[in-house]
């Protein structure tokens, strides 16, 4: 999935790094300081649809014949992560403990079009 | 989501208006952390850990090897550390007490005591670490978890039997720590008894438990 360009009009991964300190967390989360929370989006047309998420099974084959034989409406296809990877927290929990801890599927990598 | 009358912008709505979208992310950043650390709210920090106990903690545990679990085990793993608070200490006895928040639905798999012993006696020690249970009848039961030879001071990380940990539902746990000569050394104590342990600033005792979502292999003993 490409990374966004400024005037990219398709589905692709836009870089957005949240900092707890904006968030007002960082007193209670520890490590790290920001996370990249990155986020889908841009268009999907038709002939996008299903790739690259759903591309690799008979059943999203077929989908993809039903779509380009009988067009859907544009709404229906959505630019959404199909790739996530997990985020390692270290933070202080309500008795002061400190807890370190694999966050799962914090940390978009990919997007495609559903 | 949809908003009403809108579209979402990932399926081909406008997009929107700069500060809507950074407040937006920030939000969705703020409810997926709290989801996935099953938090209704951010934790409040009454008792705030002094910043090097901190440092002291994260250090002792850097570069201790990890548990031969399997990878796909590793992101439902959770590792606490809990420092004590000293109700008491003295030359030979100290007890200390844990603030612990594991979830229910997670099994307590590790455990160690880090404790930074200060030259009490001379020669080799014999330290004993007791559980308190609840009190009934104005007295407490306590177990025995575990002994240590303790010879050298400094920093020692003393592993506890897992089991003898849980099922702690008040959330505070207590141990009792027993120091006593090993038998054979014959170092006379004199002068005044000093204390067992540094039990402040970046000498603070903690506890190291390590925690999964649940116990692999509960279900095939259930069933022998």
């Amino acid at each position: 999935t490409p990374t966004c360009e400024p005037a990219t009009p398709l589905c692709c991964r836009r870089d957005h790094y949240v900092d707890f300190q904006e968030l007002g967390w960082q007193d209670w989360i520890l490590q790290p300081e920001g996370y990249q929370l990155n986020y889908c989006s841009g268009q999907c047309p038709p002939h996008l649809a299903g790739s690259p998420g759903i591309a690799a099974s008979f059943h999203s084959a077929v989908f993809s014949l039903l779509k380009a034989n009988n067009p859907w409406p544009a709404s229906t296809s959505c630019c959404v992560p199909t790739a996530r990877r997990p985020l390692s927290l270290l933070y202080l929990d309500h008795n002061g403990n400190v807890v370190k801890t694999d966050v799962p599927d914090m940390v978009v990598e990919a997007c495609g079009c559903s | 989501t949809p908003r009403a009358g809108r579209q979402c912008p990932a399926c081909g709505g406008p997009t929107l208006e700069l500060e809507s979208q950074r407040e937006l992310l920030l939000h969705l950043a703020k409810r997926s952390i709290l989801d996935k650390l099953h938090l209704s709210q951010r934790p409040t920090l009454n008792r705030p850990v002094s910043r090097a106990a901190l440092r002291t903690a994260l250090q002792r545990l850097h570069g201790v090897p990890q548990g031969a679990l399997p990878e796909d085990n590793r992101e439902q793993e959770c590792e606490i550390i809990s420092f004590a608070e000293t109700d008491s200490t003295s030359a030979y006895s100290s007890l200390l007490t844990f603030h612990l928040s594991t979830p229910r639905s997670h099994h307590l798999y590790h455990a160690r005591l880090w404790l930074h012993m200060l030259p009490t006696l001379p020669g080799t020690l014999c330290l004993r670490i007791f559980r308190w249970g609840p009190r009934r009848r104005h007295q407490r039961s306590r177990t025995l978890l575990a002994e240590h030879h303790i010879t050298n001071l400094g920093w020692h990380a003393l592993t506890l039997p897992s089991s003898g940990l849980r099922g702690e539902k008040s959330g505070v746990l207590k141990l009792q720590l027993d120091c006593r000569p090993l038998e054979g050394n014959n170092s006379t104590v004199t002068g005044q008894p000093r204390r067992l342990l540094d039990t402040a600033g970046h000498q603070q005792p903690f506890l190291e438990l390590k925690i999964r979502a649940n116990e692999p292999g509960a279900g095939r003993a259930r069933r022998r």
